[in-house]
């Protein structure tokens, strides 16, 4: 394993740390879209089925197992905590689940390395992570004021991206066959999604001021 | 044929 990919892991485990975090000790989840951590749940649990058929390392199990249970502690926390529940948006987050599911779910029958069920579901769980932020990303222009929490969980999902991307790079130099084009696009994808909302993440850090999206 | 790596990303 490589310094990028380690570095992408544990940036991905600190934004679910973070918003474990946020909600757990100030039992609110208020700016956090429900719809994203309900697909990130779906896309973790599609996966994850090679738990069930194959062993690569302790870390990697392990990695999959947190990434599981925190996915659906979340989606729990917001629909049925007493306190947190409360503090839900839920008319702000409008964003249709299936809007984004379905789509993924075609391309992923289309667009697959091998026509198997496995197969399938794992390239599904690649489509729908590209686009699972674009609730989170609405809910965030719709409500413009963010907090400090969740600016972080955003800003350290975005560097999660970019660290596999130049994990990639490097394992395409320094390993053989190393060619995966339906994990490379939907990443790359899923990175852009990013780029507006770093731009602004940035721009606030470097004036010292609150994060604040435009209209 | 060129081997397949497994899938070790999460």
């Amino acid at each position: 394993m490589n310094i990028f990919r380690l570095a992408g892991d544990m940036t991905h485990l600190a934004s679910v740390l973070v918003l474990l975090l946020k909600i757990h000790t100030i039992k609110s989840c208020a700016g956090i879209s429900l719809k994203t951590q309900e697909l990130y749940a779906l896309v973790f649990a599609t996966r994850y089925l090679d738990l069930f058929t194959d062993y690569i390392s302790l870390y990697n199990t392990l990695m999959k197992l947190i990434f599981l249970v925190s996915s659906f502690s979340i989606v729990w926390y917001i629909r049925h905590h007493k306190i947190v529940r409360r503090s839900y948006d839920k008319d702000q987050d409008t964003f249709r689940h299936y809007f984004l599911v379905l789509p993924c779910f075609l391309l992923a029958l289309v667009i697959n390395e091998k026509f198997t069920v496995k197969e399938i579901m794992w390239t599904f769980s690649l489509y729908l992570e590209a686009v699972a932020i674009l609730p989170q990303l609405v809910l965030l222009q719709r409500t413009r004021n963010i907090d400090n929490l969740t600016g972080q969980y955003v800003f350290l999902l975005g560097a999660y991206r970019s660290l596999y991307i130049l994990n990639w790079i490097y394992r395409y130099f320094t390993e053989p066959h190393y060619v995966h084009w339906i994990t490379w696009i939907s990443g790359l994808v899923q990175t852009l999604l990013y780029a507006d909302f770093f731009y602004y993440y940035f721009q606030s850090w470097k004036n010292n001021v609150k994060l604040e999206l435009p209209a | 044929d060129n081997p397949k790596p497994p899938k070790d990303e999460l």
